[in-house]
């Protein structure tokens, strides 16, 4: 199966 | 002091309808650049980016260097949904401190004038940073195509396969009846520019998102008459619809990825 990921995953806080 | 005229005002009404069900409430950003959000998902699955540059508002004032506005986009949502579609539409504010924003509509005659006061709410947003990022694949097609294959594919599955070849764009998905596969080859040999699609491969890209996230990206189809989706591997992809004159919303949404 596959898992969600999510956009803070990839992107970080400024 | 804040004060931004826009004489089209049926597209603020439809931006606000195209974030509503993936963003409950929002920092609105004014400043010099323009009138802006940036908002994810309760999950955190999908990142909205919205700009309205200021040049393609008839008035554009904003004082107070950046200038967040609160706001609940169900409420923003109820009280745009009283502009008429040719409504000129005004956003007032005081500036920082003040916790109202007014709405004015003026019909085009100037025979009916309305405004409409909403309070503001303080919202904790945290901005993320967003990467300029080279695409493995750039897709433009007509949005109402793009939309119809979404609605069409969640009819019979959950999430979709998009994949980028030499073939053209593929959209697949699977569930309990069967499955559905509908590939766009790239054309340009159309009367209508707005009607081509046309595809940038660097290289092949395939990824599996949530249907139920790009269905409600579809939401933006009213914007305009083209979308793009930018694909790379090892990123989330990105659908942007171009607002007219005025700047665009990108709707992020973050891949599944096998486990």
């Amino acid at each position: 199966g596959s898992k969600q990921s999510t956009i803070t995953k990839f992107f970080s806080k400024l | 002091m804040l004060e931004l005229r826009l004489v089209q005002g049926s597209l603020l009404k439809k931006v606000i309808e195209s974030l509503k069900d993936l963003v409950n409430d929002a920092n609105f950003d004014c400043s010099s650049t323009g009138f802006s959000l940036q908002a994810m998902d309760s999950s955190h699955v999908a990142l909205m980016s919205l700009l309205l540059r200021s040049d393609g508002f008839e008035h554009y004032r904003c004082d107070h260097g950046n200038f967040p506005m609160g706001m609940k986009l169900e409420n923003l949502s109820k009280i745009l949904k009283c502009a008429g579609n040719d409504d000129i539409i005004t956003i007032k504010a005081d500036g920082p401190g003040n916790d109202t924003v007014t709405f004015m509509f003026e019909s085009p005659s100037q025979e009916k004038i309305a405004d409409y006061e909403m309070k503001l709410m303080d919202i904790d947003s945290e901005h993320l940073g967003i990467p300029e990022a080279e695409f493995h694949a750039i897709v433009r097609m007509p949005s109402s195509e793009f939309a119809r294959i979404c609605k069409d594919l969640s009819s019979i599955g959950d999430t979709v396969v998009i994949s980028v070849t030499k073939e053209g764009i593929k959209f697949s998905t699977k569930g309990d009846i069967g499955t559905a596969n509908v590939v766009c080859r790239q054309n340009t040999t159309v009367d209508k520019p707005e009607d081509a699609t046309i595809i940038e491969m660097q290289q092949p890209v395939s990824l599996t998102f949530a249907l139920r996230y790009m269905n409600s990206f579809t939401k933006a189809t009213p914007l305009s008459n083209t979308v793009t989706i930018s694909l790379s591997s090892d990123l989330p992809v990105v659908v942007e619809y171009k607002i007219a004159e005025m700047g665009y919303i990108r709707f992020y949404l973050a891949p599944k990825i096998e486990e």
